[in-house]
């Protein structure tokens, strides 16, 4: 469903070496499958999952969703696509700072104009737990209430793929548990989840590991201990 | 060496019931001691860090620093208390996006004039492994890089308290425990360490563990397994 071929990302930083964040990655996850991506701090996880997700185009290589080239597409077909069927939530939140939690929720639903559909946003946020902030700005949250809020965002369009990048970093146990929770249920619903963590154990609720150093794929293999 | 007493910090949001942020938290943090922090998400962690850390008032209360009534202060007198003596790294960093990192770093040294003695900035990046990017801007950097950019600024005015909100979020294992082993080191020469923190393991570095629910203090006691 989600496909990248050799594909290649390079900075170049003034006249310095060039970074090479990806180098010559090929992943291919399937229709269904619960992926979790671990890997050093700096390793080309998000780069990773920006190039799936369609947020960034590779240097090379190619990349397919449900088997169609969408480094092909121009910026605006790509972001009909990234909307009909990711939900991606940001490792920094990226929300509308002077927009309220429910403000924020509901913008996806605006482009895909389901926003018709009242009470979406205001049930994604319910969710997981938000129910009593919808009001607030991101500035008026904590940091874990402004994650739950960018998880809210990538789930209310009910995406078919959901890319999570590090959803739980700024959760305590029991949060992390219920969001997992959550992504878990989908995944059984037929959604596919995949979530970048440096957490082992939250690595543990998927049922393959991908693991990346310096660009380039170090392992991949089932998770045997699901 | 930083206390607070009978500290109280509400929010009144639109004409719905007010938000205690916390309520009548009485916390004294002993020089040279090593603190971690704990709590659900939203419970008030940040909000008592922030105070503690000169950087919000409490709506009632006192708070002191070295015996020092700081909450009496104007705020230009405050960020001297706070630029002279504790070094606060934010949960969301709080980079400057159009500055280099080593140029963010320098930033307390402007403010304390220690900006004359060349390398420090560069050594405090050396430090948390990111000597190869110190001319990236945020934007050029992943999620654990720019956390450790925030440690870096956090270290480099050499402070005598250290307030750490969730520093180690969005790293991965081998890059927490080094940030943990350098956090002890800086303990074991003197200064305050205090780290907020949502994952047992990294509490278990610290000799006193504070859980805080719903605004308040739940238990403060002894890490008995240090
Ligand atoms: N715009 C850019 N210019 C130069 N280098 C960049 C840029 N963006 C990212 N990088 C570099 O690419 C590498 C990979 O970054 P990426 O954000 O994918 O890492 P990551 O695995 O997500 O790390 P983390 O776990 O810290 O979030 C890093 O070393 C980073 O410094
Ligand atoms: N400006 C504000 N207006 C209204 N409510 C606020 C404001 N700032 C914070 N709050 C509320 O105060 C409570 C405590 O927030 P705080 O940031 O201290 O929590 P926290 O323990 O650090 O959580 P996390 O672990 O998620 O970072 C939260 O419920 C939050 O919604
Ligand atoms: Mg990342
Ligand atoms: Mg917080």
């Amino acid at each position: 469903i989600v496909k990248v071929k050799d594909v290649s990302k390079v900075y170049k930083k003034d006249s310095g070496v060039p970074i090479y964040a990806l180098r010559n990655v090929s992943v291919a996850i399937g229709d269904g499958e619960f992926v979790a991506i671990m890997g050093p701090s700096g390793s080309g996880k998000s780069t990773l999952m920006n190039v799936l997700g369609c947020l960034d185009r590779p240097s090379e290589g190619e990349v397919l969703i449900d088997g169609q080239k969408v480094n092909l597409l121009d910026d605006e077909a790509l972001a009909r696509v990234r909307n009909q069927k990711i939900g991606f939530v940001f490792q920094s939140f990226n929300l509308l700072p002077r927009t309220s939690a429910i403000e924020n929720v509901e913008l996806p639903l605006i482009y895909s104009e389901r926003d018709k559909i009242s009470g979406l946003a205001k049930a994604a946020l319910e969710n997981v737990g938000l129910g009593d902030r919808l009001n607030h700005q991101p500035g008026e949250l904590s940091g874990g209430q402004q994650q739950r809020v960018a998880i809210a965002r990538a789930l209310v369009n009910d995406p078919e793929i959901i890319l999570a990048d590090e959803p739980t970093g700024n959760l305590d146990s029991r949060a992390s548990y219920e969001i997992l929770a959550l992504f878990q249920q989908l995944n059984r619903q037929g959604r596919t989840v995949v979530i970048v963590t440096h957490e082992p154990d939250i690595a543990e609720y998927a049922t393959r590991i991908i693991k990346i150093a310096d660009g380039a794929i170090e392992s991949d293999a089932a998770n045997l201990n699901v």
